[in-house]
């Protein structure tokens, strides 16, 4: 989902 | 990941190599802001929360334990090195840390994707890394003679957002559905809060000068 997308930016 | 993203995170390494290198080889941290390292590893425990949870991949996993590890190496030679901590500007990093936390806490209670434990500590670690580097600025603007390496740490922390930004800009047009507008706002937030620092950078830069800051 959108969520866990962002978190492969650091 | 795209090209930009890839030279922002090798650019946000590489300010930290600079900074653990400035320290150890010149035995001093000088000019350095304890209150700016500590805020980033609140940044950084906030954000990586996920590492026992979420495995993205190996990159991600390796990256986050570096910025952790060196973010508290730093503190830790800062606060308790026998040679090192003497150097540190204690009485010119006065920059409180409530200011910062308490205001990016409470936004990241109210503005959020998620009201979860995990998604609002997410959420603040956005909101506070946007402002962390305030204390370092107000140090540096304080201190004479500001050596080139510090001033390099953030002149390359500064081009690490700015590069995150194109990063941005090329997910939202390869990507579909791609947004996230709470990361937008607060990375743009970040990138101005450099603006006046790289302005004087440049300008002693292409005037061989030493970098200094009006007060």
């Amino acid at each position: 989902g959108m969520a866990a997308k962002q978190k492969d930016e650091l | 990941m795209n090209l930009f993203r890839l030279l922002g995170d090798m650019t946000h390494l590489l300010s930290i190599i600079v900074l653990l290198l400035k320290i150890n080889a010149t035995r001093s941290c000088r000019g350095v802001s304890l209150k700016t390292q500590e805020l980033y590893a609140i940044v950084f425990v906030c954000r990586y929360l996920d590492l026992f949870t979420n495995f993205i991949s190996l990159y991600n996993t390796v990256m986050k334990v570096i910025f952790l590890g060196s973010t508290f190496t730093i503190i830790y030679w800062m606060r308790f090195h026998k040679v090192i901590r003497v150097t540190y500007d204690r009485d010119q990093d006065t920059f409180r840390y409530q200011f910062l936390i308490i205001p990016c806490l409470l936004l990241s209670l109210i503005l959020n994707s998620e009201f979860t434990v995990m998604e609002v500590l997410w959420t603040f670690s956005i909101y506070l890394e946007a402002v962390a580097i305030l204390p370092q600025l107000v140090l540096l603007q304080r201190t004479n003679n500001i050596d080139n390496l510090t001033g390099n740490y953030i002149f390359l922390l500064g081009s690490y957002r700015a590069l995150y930004i194109l990063n941005w800009i090329y997910r939202f047009l390869t990507e579909p559905n791609y947004r996230q507008y709470l990361v937008w706002i607060s990375g743009i937030v970040q990138t101005i809060v450099y603006i006046d620092f790289f302005y004087y950078y440049i300008r002693s830069w292409k005037n061989n000068e030493k970098l200094s800051l009006p007060a």
